[in-house]
């Protein structure tokens, strides 16, 4: 996503 | 992770032991909903898609591999096992899926983090998880008598993003900057479709009488 962060959760 | 999201993606997971124990104990898939398992698959293959490319831990990928394994189990069980498709009630189960899948697709084409395969998907995904529960609730609204392990199963499956929302709330408190303005207001819209099943489901349970929905 744009903030980098992975979708970390389910 | 926090207690709230571990206690959410456990709730997650007995809600689907629950289901698929009710139907493999009983033959039977009487009052379940067969639009909302396949809404469900569809939200997990397009939020999953990441296994096949990013790996965050073990029990992430475990957890995904479940759903969808799981899901795709309900799906075989109503359509193909031949007992219990002979109690799939398709007469009944006749929500328009498409009214809810467009507007989802067309709102994750629009308002998304990242004008991206993957992440319109994925943003469609949670989108199209706030509404899949609607067929599953209409259907129970038609079947007058419902039996305790399907309501046990609908009422875990809102508690689990109750139990996120909180999650979310943590979150805001502990990690400054974490901003999900699309999973806050999609599960937030999500659990409050839930409210009204919560309140006949905990009457049903005071009142130790049969669960049964208002048409």
């Amino acid at each position: 996503a744009a903030m980098g962060a992975p979708h970390d959760e389910l | 992770m926090n207690i709230f999201r571990f206690a959410g993606d456990m709730t997650h997971l007995l809600s689907i032991i629950v289901l698929l124990l009710k139907i493999n104990a009983t033959k039977s898939c009487a009052g379940v909903s067969l639009k909302t398992q396949e809404l469900y698959l569809l939200v997990f293959v397009t939020r999953y898609l990441d296994l096949l490319y990013s790996y965050i831990s073990l029990y992430n990928t475990f957890m995904k591999l479940f759903f969808i394994c799981s899901s795709g189990c309900v799906i075989w069980y109503i359509r193909e096992h031949k007992t219990v498709s002979q109690t799939y009630d398709s007469a009944q189960d006749t929500f328009r899926v498409l009214f809810l899948a467009c507007p989802c697709m067309i709102l994750a084409l629009t308002v998304n983090h990242d004008f991206t395969v993957t992440e319109v998907l994925w943003t469609f995904s949670i989108y199209l998880e706030a509404v899949a529960i609607l067929p599953q609730l209409v259907l129970l609204q038609r079947t007058k008598n419902v039996d305790t392990l399907t309501g046990n199963y609908v009422f875990l499956l809102g508690g689990y993003r109750a139990l996120y929302l909180l999650n979310w709330i943590y979150r805001i408190l502990t990690e400054p900057g974490y901003r999900q303005w699309i999973v806050w207001i999609s599960g937030t819209i999500q659990t409050a479709i839930y409210c009204d099943f919560f309140y006949y489901y905990i009457k049903s349970w005071r009142n130790n009488e049969r669960l049964s929905l208002p048409s």
